[in-house]
């Protein structure tokens, strides 16, 4: 564990608080994709295949557990709280995920590091959360107003990729033979996909204004 | 490929 990917992991942790905090807090889930949280369900359950198999360290399966759990409960929460399913921008938020997960899937069958049913999938999850934010992001460009919970949900979601694109730095130049190819180059795309909105995300707190994204 | 391979990261 490096500095990097431990900045990482708890700017992913608090990523997924803001969401429950925006969620529980306004009893709403208004400007929050459902498709990009059940994409991100789909990625935690396939990544950590190996939960109960391989047993790295208590930090491991607990975070992974958080993942999983926080997820499905996001998820259930959009689809079945009596409430909190009503402010669901059900006429926005329209991707057409099917495409995305079909092609990760295809793309996890031709580049994987081992051919075997755990490696296909966790190279699946990997090029499925490189794109998974795009129903956020084109959720957020429809619905004009972005709520400040929400915007900080994303920055923050964003941001933890980057902080391990520096983890695979530092592990690449002090560990000898350290290669993380598959998830480096799926999470240099996945944090770009991010830069026109941490570029708006920037003005909007420089200027002090309502974060807005150019439809 | 050596136990380093083991998906230690999330």
């Amino acid at each position: 564990m490096n500095v990097f990917r431990l900045a990482g992991d708890m700017t992913h942790l608090l990523s997924i608080l803001l969401l429950l905090l925006k969620i529980y807090a306004t009893k709403s889930c208004s400007g929050v994709s459902r498709k990009t949280q059940e994409l991100y369900a789909i990625v935690f359950i396939f990544r950590y295949l190996d939960l109960f198999t391989d047993f790295i360290s208590v930090y491991n399966t607990f975070m992974k557990v958080v993942f999983i759990a926080s997820s499905l409960a996001i998820v259930w929460c959009m689809r079945f709280h009596p409430v909190v399913r009503r402010s669901y921008d059900r006429e926005l938020d329209t991707f057409r995920y099917f495409f995305l997960v079909g092609a990760s899937f295809a793309l996890a069958l031709i580049w994987h590091e081992k051919f075997s049913v755990q490696e296909v999938f966790w190279a699946f999850s990997i090029y499925l959360e490189a794109v998974a934010i795009l129903p956020q992001l084109v959720l957020l460009q429809r619905s004009g107003n972005v709520d400040n919970l929400t915007g900080q949900y994303v920055f923050f979601l964003g941001a933890y990729r980057a902080f391990y694109i520096l983890n695979w730095i530092y592990r690449y130049l002090t560990e000898p033979r350290f290669t993380r190819w598959i998830a480096g180059t799926s999470g240099v795309v996945q944090t770009a996909l991010y830069a026109d909105f941490f570029y708006y995300y920037f003005i909007s707190w420089k200027n002090n204004s309502k974060l807005k994204l150019p439809a | 490929r050596e136990v380093d391979d083991v998906k230690d990261e999330l």
